[in-house]
Order: structure tokens, then C-alpha cells, then sequence
């Protein structure tokens, strides 16, 4: 089960 | 970081560069939509809100802090700086962004990730961009023919709207814990609203000649 990611792109 | 990613903002960092010495070296913006410019300015000034209290990189920060300026930049000097304010012309560009930026905001508000302002407003900033180069779009469609710059700077913008979604792709196939369902949704819508554009795009560049983009 994979999440959300966090923000870390542009 | 991988490597769609990295040509993906370095794309993105051309077509600013595209763009500003088209209208500071040339004088003119004509072509150019100051409505698109408005609402990429507003995307970058409502997501990168976070750059007051998220950290990840300093490569992130930094791009953050290039991103706002330079579209702000790019307004400032289309709507205020002679000469250039005086090649924008109103009646070409008047694609009505209330209704872009109406819907996305509605769309902000009931799609997000956690019912947070931030996530709210973040949200809104993923969807206005999915749709912000329609007014550059349509105007290049009512003037027919495209001059080289321009095609350039809107070539290095759907180039990295590309490589953003070979990277979505990537990051799911290698990182165990990855989903951006919001990001991925709207960056598909965004990508598509280019490939009418690249297809005469490819046309006219094709042959190493280096005729304007013709829109029929």
C-alpha cells in the first residue's frame, strides 16, 4: 500500500 | 532526483529564459499571452506559500524563489514596462481566466489531499497549471502563424510537462512509498493540451528548417 508522497517536486 | 525530473525543470528554467529575452531583447511581447503569465504567476505564488515552512532541498527552494520571480518578472515588464506594454494588445489576448481560475478554485476547495487551507490552496495551484497556457493557446491560434521564439518557449514548456510524467512514472516503478494522484491527474490533463502544438510543431521544425509554427 503505497501513501501519498510528500512535496518535494516543483 | 532523477534524470526526468532534473531536464524537466531545466526545460522549465529555458522556457523563462525563452521568454524573457524574447520580451527584453526584442522589445515586444506581441504573441505573447500576459494572461497565461498572470495565472502562472498565481500558481507559483499559491504553491510555493510553503516555502515558509517546507524544507526539502535547496535545489527546491531556490527553483521556488527562480519560478516566482522570473514569472513575475514577466508580467511586470508586459504590463507596465515601456515599450513592451505597448505590443501587448487586450483584444487579442481575452481569454476569460475567471473562468479558469473560478473552476480550479472550486476544485481546490472540494479535491485535496487533507482538508487543510494549505492543501486546499495547494491543490489549486496543481489544477490552475494543468490549464494556464489555454489563453497562450488560443492565442496563437487566432494569429495563425507562430513567430520562432514563441514556438521555442512554448516547445520547452510542453517538453516539461513531459519528462514530469516519464518521471511520475519512474518514481512509482523505484521508490516503495510514492502515489501523487492529484499531481499525476492534473499534469495528464496539461500534457494533453500540448500535443496539438507539437504535432505542428514537429511539422514546420522538421528538415533541420526553421519555418514558423502554422496553426491552421
Amino acid at each position: 500500500q503505497k501513501n501519498e508522497a510528500p512535496k518535494d517536486e516543483l | 532526483m532523477n534524470i526526468f525530473r532534473f531536464l524537466g525543470d531545466m526545460s522549465h528554467i529555458l522556457s523563462f529564459v525563452i521568454l524573457l529575452l524574447k520580451i527584453t531583447q526584442g522589445k515586444s511581447a506581441a504573441g505573447i499571452s500576459l494572461r497565461t503569465q498572470e495565472l502562472y504567476m498565481i500558481v507559483f505564488c499559491s504553491r510555493y506559500l510553503d516555502l515558509f515552512w517546507n524544507f526539502s532541498s535547496l535545489y527546491n527552494s531556490f527553483l521556488k524563489v527562480v519560478f516566482i520571480a522570473c514569472s513575475s518578472a514577466i508580467v511586470y515588464i508586459i504590463r507596465f514596462k515601456s515599450p513592451q506594454k505597448d505590443t501587448w494588445n487586450p483584444e487579442l489576448d481575452n481569454f476569460p481566466i475567471q473562468y479558469l481560475i473560478g473552476p480550479c478554485a472550486v476544485a481546490g476547495l472540494l479535491i485535496n489531499q487533507d482538508w487543510t487551507p494549505f492543501e486546499m490552496i495547494w491543490a489549486f495551484s496543481i489544477y490552475l497549471e494543468a490549464v494556464a497556457i489555454l489563453p497562450q493557446l488560443f492565442l496563437l491560434q487566432k494569429q495563425g502563424e507562430v513567430e520562432n521564439l514563441t514556438s521555442h518557449y512554448v516547445a520547452a514548456l510542453g517538453a516539461y510537462r513531459g519528462l514530469y510524467l516519464m518521471n511520475w512514472v519512474y518514481r512509482y516503478f523505484t521508490e516503495d512509498d510514492y502515489l501523487q494522484r492529484i499531481v499525476w491527474f492534473a499534469g495528464t490533463v496539461q500534457t494533453g493540451l500540448y500535443i496539438d502544438f507539437f504535432y505542428h510543431y514537429y511539422q514546420s521544425k522538421r528538415g533541420g528548417l526553421s519555418r514558423p509554427v502554422k496553426l491552421p
